[in-house]
């Protein structure tokens, strides 16, 4: 994996073989977990980076499950070569991978991401069939047991925020609802999307703060000091609702409800220049960037046993 | 494949609400094929949206006869589409080169 192009963009069969390389570089750290299979019947894959152990406490990392967010998987993939190089080297993902366990699912909506890569650039959806109506898709970021069918989602099958026909109906969200609920023992979970550059904790379908909001307000600000102090990247930061928009049906929301006190979800970059089609030379600053944001949340829960 | 030539992305800039309003209702029109990537929230934030050559007629003059600012922020889709797939192609051959 020291010779994969970082700095490039890359097709699912390019990442997918990347991740059997990981694993069988360093398989006493890194193993592969199908949790599930797509619409389209392509395998869900999640990387688990860990030192032995069963259902120790995690943190789950997703990027990309609006597929057109390109930069969002690269810097999933990035994240995941950081772990894997640093452990053993740097001491504080030396220290946190010997008591937690952490999870990255880069491709998150596969189905969605290979269709980017060969039909439509700027596709967002699931590939899901829907009954009756001409459109397909569902937008996997509406479709969670969280407010499920409320305002700031779309019943409309050929609206981009289509929220599906029920909650959990796109097999890509059912694989981690399953996955979650199994394990039981996840303690930050970071949904990762692009491009807006915000970082946002719950709620998104009610304007009812999140009884933990001060504690999540105040990590969201010290993780964003920490990525602006590289490059200056500036962030807005609060609950979704206050922040961007009332949104029911969102990842973040359910896995709050579900136990996950820290549960963020990020709007990597652009800055209003190039939107999905970021260039690929702004890939590995903005890894680097979210990476500074992403210990800092690591740190807490680290450090903040619940 | 879908293409996007003549495509623009718009950046809209809102002074109040009453305008965000007016994007919220223009984000209902089905026909123009409209993709919000940053949707109509409030004044402060502006709203990036996709717009088909096709409908591109249709949103300027709604936007101008509402007095509403917007900026051209992406001027032809496709091409920089097409520039992100040149850069792909070459870091790959780069790559196979390497190897």
């Amino acid at each position: 994996t020291d010779s994969f192009n970082y700095a490039s963009y890359h097709t699912l069969d390019e990442i997918y073989n990347w991740m059997d390389v990981l694993v069988s570089e360093q398989s006493n750290l890194v193993s592969k977990i199908n949790i599930g299979s797509t619409f389209e019947n392509r395998p869900i894959y999640v990387l688990k980076f860990s030192t032995g152990g069963t259902k120790r406490p995690a943190i789950w990392i997703d990027t990309g499950i609006h597929s057109r967010e390109w930069v969002t998987q690269a810097s999933g993939i990035w994240m995941a070569k950081k772990i894997a190089t640093d452990y053993g080297k740097d001491a504080f993902i030396t220290s946190i991978l010997n008591e937690m366990d952490i999870f990255i699912e880069i491709v998150t909506n596969p189905d969605g991401f290979h269709f980017t890569h060969t039909k439509n650039r700027m596709w967002r959806k699931t590939r899901s069939i829907n009954s009756g109506s001409s459109c397909v898709g569902v937008d996997p970021n509406r479709n969670w047991d969280a407010g499920f069918g409320g305002a700031g989602a779309s019943s409309n099958p050929c609206s981009e925020t289509y929220r599906g026909p029920r909650a959990n109906s796109e097999s890509e969200v059912k694989s981690i609802v399953d996955f979650v609920k199994s394990h039981g023992n996840i303690k930050a979970f970071i949904s990762i999307h692009s491009y807006s550059q915000m970082l946002l904790y719950p709620y998104g379908y009610t304007k009812t703060p999140a009884p933990n909001q001060q504690e999540l307000h105040s990590l969201a600000r010290k993780a964003i000091d920490a990525l602006s102090s590289l490059y200056g990247t500036s962030y807005r930061y609060g609950s979704i609702i206050n922040t961007i928009y009332q949104a029911s049906g969102g990842t973040i929301d359910w896995t709050y409800n579900q136990g996950i006190k820290y549960s963020y979800t990020f709007e990597l970059r652009d800055t209003g220049r190039y939107g999905f089609i970021l260039p690929a030379n702004q890939i590995i600053p903005t890894a680097q960037e979210t990476w500074l944001a992403i210990t800092t949340i690591m740190e807490h829960t680290y450090n903040n046993p619940y | 494949q879908k293409i996007f030539v003549g495509d623009q992305v718009l950046r809209i800039v809102t002074k109040d609400m009453e305008q965000v309003t007016l994007l919220k209702d223009l984000e209902e029109l089905e026909n123009l094929e409209l993709d919000f990537w940053k949707g109509p929230t409030h004044p402060d934030f502006p709203t990036d949206v996709h717009v088909p050559f096709a409908s591109l007629q249709a949103v300027k003059v709604f936007l101008e006869s509402n007095n509403i600012q917007y900026s051209i922020m992406i001027e032809d889709l496709q091409s920089v589409v097409e520039e992100e797939k040149i850069q792909i192609i070459r870091s790959r051959s780069i790559e196979q080169m390497r190897n």
